[in-house]
């Protein structure tokens, strides 16, 4: 499952 | 992924797209800062780090390729083709970009999220995003030289800025956790910067239109 990473914004 | 960023980020890659095509077709740079776009390749590479380690969505890494794809494309069009390069405004272009870089990098050891390597580049990204016009603005200041910085480019680069606060403020009311401090603020610095150039944009681009006129 993708990580959720907090920087999901480009 | 909510509507105000899709589309803030489509048009922000339809200005890097149009700023290129406007090279590769007229095979001239000149009034383009080459700092700029350099800032602008560092922007990317550092802050998707995690490009190969965390898959968010095919989305996020399409695009994130087509940012440093596009930019780069730039960079080496300006640096490197043989016709393009020429028209580079090498002694106007004087800004040194270097102090941005290390201040950027500073301020990011001490403001981030957490702080390991990833997180301190990215910060370091959002920051240097937000200045990153400025050896632009200083080229257009001296040269008022809008040939290859088109409308279209800085209409798609504000409708960018536009639609992701925008988007910030859907995200502030809608999710509960909103942790983008450092977006939001280095966002509203960069677009308050955006908006400086643009209003040096349009002087240039009125005086050009009357130097213009039908004698």
């Amino acid at each position: 499952s993708p990580k959720g990473s907090s920087h999901d914004e480009l | 992924m909510n509507i105000f960023r899709f589309a803030g980020d489509m048009f922000h890659l339809i200005s890097i797209l149009v700023l290129l095509l406007k090279i590769y077709a007229t095979k001239s740079c000149s009034g383009i800062s080459l700092k700029t776009q350099e800032l602008y390749a560092l922007v990317f590479v550092t802050r998707y780090l995690d490009l190969f380690t965390d898959f968010i969505s095919v989305y996020n890494t399409v695009m994130k390729l087509v940012f440093i794809g596009s930019t780069a494309a730039i960079v080496w069009c300006m640096q490197w083709h043989p016709v393009v390069k020429r028209s580079y405004d090498r002694e106007l272009d004087t800004f040194r970009h270097y102090f941005l870089v290390g201040a950027c990098f500073v301020l990011a050891l001490f403001l981030h999220e957490n702080f390991t390597f990833q997180e301190i580049f990215w910060a370091f990204s959002i920051y240097l995003e937000a200045v990153a016009i400025l050896p632009q603005l200083v080229l257009l200041q001296r040269s008022g030289n809008v040939d290859n910085l088109t409308g279209q480019y800085v209409f798609f680069l504000g409708a960018y800025r536009a639609f992701y606060i925008l988007n910030w403020i859907y995200r502030y009311f809608m999710e509960q956790r909103f942790s983008r401090w450092i977006s939001c603020i280095s966002g509203l610095v960069q677009t308050a910067l955006y908006a400086d150039f643009f209003y040096y944009y349009f002087l240039s681009w009125k005086n050009n239109a009357k130097l213009h006129l039908p004698a």
